[in-house]
């Protein structure tokens, strides 16, 4: 029952 | 990932005064949103009191600069609803720091107007999720911490 998207976020801004 | 209608109401039986209209929703929901699952946890209130809750945890896809990021969110579902909003987080991984603004704090709750002007029917977590996603696409509430170490976050199920 796993399944589901890998969290992600943007990159920090530099 | 279909949910199980029968496992769902079975999981609402504990208090949830509007079962059946919270049970069609949530079905609803994770029909359109596939990464969102509804997982039974303790909720601890502000006054350290704790009750067990229906969440939908999981991720909403969000497009931000043309790229698309799957932002790890927790909606819990308090037993009267839907007729109170649900109390919202993003949920950070390891890999992750919550950028606070006008719409998220520090701990990561989220404030919208569209949770403080909660009213059933109008809102549900259909309208919800899609106001988080425009809202977000503006303004992300995460952003990944500066770091070369790829790691994979370690996500609850």
């Amino acid at each position: 029952l796993n399944g589901g998207a890998v969290p992600s976020a943007p990159p920090t801004y530099t | 990932m279909a949910i199980n209608e029968n496992a769902l109401r079975k999981m609402l039986s504990k208090g949830y005064k509007y079962r059946d209209l919270t049970v069609r929703e949530i079905t609803n929901v994770t029909t359109q949103y596939k990464d969102l699952r509804p997982v039974m946890d303790n909720y601890v209130f502000n006054d350290g009191s704790t009750k067990e809750l229906l969440s939908l945890t999981g991720t909403v896809p969000v497009t931000y600069r043309g790229n698309i990021y799957n932002i790890p969110i927790c909606l819990w579902l308090l037993d009267s609803y839907p007729y109170n909003p649900p109390i919202c987080f993003v949920k950070p991984t390891s890999t992750m720091m919550i950028k606070t603004g006008k719409h998220i704090d520090a701990n990561g709750k989220i404030y919208l107007p569209y949770l403080h002007e909660w009213k059933h029917p109008q809102s549900d977590l259909f309208g919800l999720i899609q106001v988080m996603i425009v809202v977000f696409g503006e303004e992300p509430p995460v952003f990944s911490r500066p770091t070369t170490q790829t790691q994979y976050p370690a996500f609850q199920t």
